[in-house]
């Protein structure tokens, strides 16, 4: 999706994308 | 394992088989880690059970700037836990593959 962000370092990949908001812990 | 404000799963089913797994991590508790990070959202990544070790995983994260350097063993630590985990389940679910 559009919020999904791809960062590339030292040969890895990370794909960045939004926490669902049922996987957060309630504060 | 010890709540490190790190939550650290597995983004795929695991089969027990392959050598790689993708992983996802995310901020629980921003308030355990030392260092401000940025507010990542979820980290997917892949991790060589056999050639890696979390600690390099977790610097590459802090020199791609997603953590503050002062929190590098706290991402090892919950990259560590996890990853225990998922080759005890291996050793026990599948012990004809190891």
């Amino acid at each position: 999706n559009s919020f999904t962000q791809v960062v590339h370092s030292a040969g890895r990949r990370f794909i960045v994308s939004p926490v669902p908001e049922s996987r957060l812990r309630e504060q | 394992a010890e709540d490190t404000g790190v939550r650290v799963e597995l983004a795929e089913e695991d089969d027990g088989r392959k050598s790689s797994i993708a992983l996802r991590l995310w901020v629980e508790d921003a308030k355990k880690l030392k260092g401000k990070s940025k507010d990542n959202g979820a980290i997917e990544f892949t991790f060589e059970l056999e050639k890696e070790t979390p600690d390099d995983v977790a610097q590459e994260m802090v020199d791609a700037g997603f953590f503050h350097e002062s929190d590098v063993k706290i991402i090892a630590k919950s990259i560590r836990d996890r990853v225990a985990l998922i080759q005890w389940r291996r050793e026990r679910i599948c012990p004809m593959l190891h």
